[in-house]
Parts: structure tokens; sequence; C-alpha cells
């Protein structure tokens, strides 16, 4: 086991386990910066960890990044843990983040989904939903990216218990998103979202419910554009960006449609990088190039939080 | 624990919308026990399937006799799942 987290091996996919003890050494050796929150548990009874990232103050305007909503992305589980560590050795150092957290909170879910996480290490790797149980039907689970309360229901989710788009019997009836609406709503002063997915490279914003633009879809469509050239400055990789529903397809019940009408301005979905035919099945050679460049794509967005406070 | 002998993912380019909708068409066909990794977008935008082994051969009937072109981005999903747990051990290690 890694004494500690200069140690842990970021170039290769844990199980929960692993993970869960990542996040509480990294908690142990920053206790003045780094804390851990759980917002909640799993249908199956995991406990829903969020790291928090402040350097003092009470209630500060806050980023939200989450990552693994869809447990078999593991990419973007072990980008989060790979975020985390950067987080911490880059405050002081680097003056863009150190300037953001001066001013600003952090929170990083990387387990957003254990119970499909776990299942997918021990079970069935192509596991994408939650793994409650859907009264009525052989079929388990719902989609996470399906169950806020945006649009739900509408076109671009399914009602059969057993499609990967599975909405659910009704909006945040999965315990792995209300405990995250509720955080959110009881923090009440968060600035940016970003919900981490893989593969196909894009970044999105809202809406994927409705062609209706949003109000501030001429700042988040530049904002976009900086961001995915200062990821692709790196290592060349090519993303395509634009809203949900113009860039990919209709999606209804999404994460960031819901934190966009909460007031939650920053609200943006990322497709992490398959630059080859990888598909889920992503190389773990390929893990910290990917949380390399797509750190260079958060930083663009959370340093323009910071700067264009409302 | 599931295994997947025999899955094929296959990288599926459509070049027109009639050939997205042809697509779209077999969502629907749930006997097929079909998994879209990347969902049906765009003309030129890549779909990417997982298709069960009892599946496939029906499926690449349906996609030629369409005329629509695709590629096999992983010829055995088993065998990659296999390398990837195999990775994990060996780092493990």
């Amino acid at each position: 086991q890694p004494r500690n987290t200069d140690s842990y091996d970021y170039g290769r996919y844990h199980p929960i386990n692993e993970i869960y003890d990542f996040q509480d050494m990294l908690v142990a050796e920053n206790p003045n910066m780094v804390s851990k929150i759980v917002i909640g548990q799993s249908y199956e009874g995991r406990p829903l960890n969020v790291l928090k990232f402040s350097t003092g103050g009470t209630n500060r305007p806050a980023i939200w990044i989450d990552t693994g909503i869809h447990s078999r992305e593991w990419v973007t589980q072990a980008s989060g843990q790979w975020f985390a560590k950067k987080i911490v050795t880059d405050y002081g150092r680097d003056p863009t983040l150190t300037a953001i957290l001066n001013k600003m909170d952090i929170f990083l879910e990387i387990v957003t989904n254990p119970d499909g996480y776990y299942y997918t290490h021990n079970n069935n790797r192509m596991w994408r939903k939650t793994r409650k149980p859907n009264p009525g039907s052989n079929c388990v689970g719902v989609d996470p990216n399906r169950n806020w309360d945006a649009g739900f229901g509408g076109p671009g989710a399914s009602g059969r218990p057993c499609s990967e788009t599975y909405h659910g019997p009704r909006a945040n009836s999965e315990s792995e998103v209300k405990s995250i609406v509720d955080f959110v709503k009881s923090h009440g002063n968060f600035k940016a979202f970003i919900s981490i997915h893989s593969y196909s490279q894009m970044l999105l914003y809202p809406y994927g419910y409705t062609r209706t633009p949003v109000k501030d879809q001429a700042e988040l469509h530049s904002l976009a554009k900086k961001a995915i050239t200062d990821l692709a400055s790196l290592y060349g990789t090519r993303y395509r960006y634009g809203s949900i529903i113009s860039t990919i397809y209709q999606a209804s019940g999404g994460t960031i449609d819901w934190t966009y009408n909460q007031g939650i301005k920053y609200s943006y979905t990322f497709e992490l990088r398959d630059t080859g035919r990888y598909g889920f099945i992503l190389p773990p050679s390929q893990i910290i190039p990917t949380a390399q460049e797509t750190w260079l794509a958060l930083m663009a967005i959370m340093d323009h939080t910071y700067k264009n406070p409302y | 624990k599931e295994t997947f002998e025999g899955h094929q993912v296959l990288r599926i380019v459509p070049k027109d919308d009639v050939q997205l909708s042809l697509i779209k068409d077999l969502e629907d066909m749930i006997e097929f026990e079909l998994d879209f990794w990347r969902g049906v977008t765009d003309a030129v935008t890549p779909v990417d399937i997982r298709v069960p082994f009892h599946s496939l051969q029906t499926v690449k009937i349906y996609l030629e006799t369409q005329g629509i072109e695709y590629s096999t981005m992983i010829e055995d999903l088993q065998t990659m799942l296999d390398d990837e747990q195999e990775e994990m051990e060996s780092a493990a290690r």
C-alpha cells in the first residue's frame, strides 16, 4: 500500500477502497487545506465523499468538480485523483491557482457513483448506471445523468428500466443525485459546476433538454473555446464544444442543466479523450496525459470564474 | 462476473441523415442488446456500438444491406478487459 500520496500510483486504475484510502491520506497530509465531507450515502450504503479544498473564510464562492457519475468511465475517476493531488501540490506554487484558492473553495467528488464503480471492478466492467433495483423490472439502475430535475422525463432519456439512459421513477430518485442537489442548495454559493465524463472529446454547456439557448450562451461559448484551446496546447487533443443539444443530442434530466437553472452560470460537462480506438477501456498509460491536458481546461474555467464574480 | 467474449465494438460513420435514422432505428431493436458507447449525434460523427456476439452477424448484415460503412474498433472486448485486469494486478503487485 502506498505510504503517502507522493508514492500513490496515479498512472493506473484503482479499486474503490484504494481511492477511499487515497482521499484519507490526502486529508491527513494537508490538514490546513483539505477536508472530507460525506454528503450522503449510495443506495448500497457507500459514503459519497467530497474533498473540500479551502484556505479559510466561511462559505466562500465555490467551484464543484465531479468525476465518475457514469461508473465505467474509469479515466474520469483516475483523473479526479490526479486533480486532487495537483491542487495541493500547486497551491503556493502556481500563482493562478493560489489566487483562486485564496478567495474561493474547490469541492471535488471523485467517485460520484460508488456502487456502479464497485460493480465495474467486480461484476460488469461495462456498467454505467446506479445499482438500485427498479420495482417491477429485472433491470437494475438509473442513469444518474438523466435523473436531475431539469426537463426530467422529456425526450432524450428513456422510460425503460433496462435502457442505459433510464431516467428513473422521478427526479432525484437516486441518492447519489439527491445528495449533490441537497449539498449544492444548502451551500448556496457555487459559482461553477463541472461534471466530467468520457469519452468523445467534447466540452459542453447547457442546455441538453431544450433548444432554447441559455442567456449566457455567448460567454459560455467563448470560455469553452479558450478552455479547449488550452487543453489542446499540451498534446494536441482536439475537442468539439457547444451546447449539449446542438453538439451531441437531446438529453433530458442532465446534471448541468439543473445546476445552470440553479443560477450556477459556469456549468460544464467534459467528455474526456479516447484519442484512439479504446473507448471506455482507455489504457492506463493515457491516464496522466488525459488528466494533465484536462487540468489546463479546468484552470481556464476556474480562472475565468474567479475573475468574473457574479 | 459478466464476461464479453466475442463482443465487438463497431465504429459506424453515418454519411447522411437517412443513415443516421437507420442507425437510430437500431437503438430500438432491444433484442440485439446493443450498448451505444458513443450515441448518434450528427452525420460524419462516429457512432460506437458494443454488439454482443449473438447479434453480431445480424447487425453487420443490417449495416451492409443499408450501405452503412463501419469498422471494427474492438475485435474482442473480453481480450481487452483481460489485458486491463492483468495490468491492474501487475501494477498492484
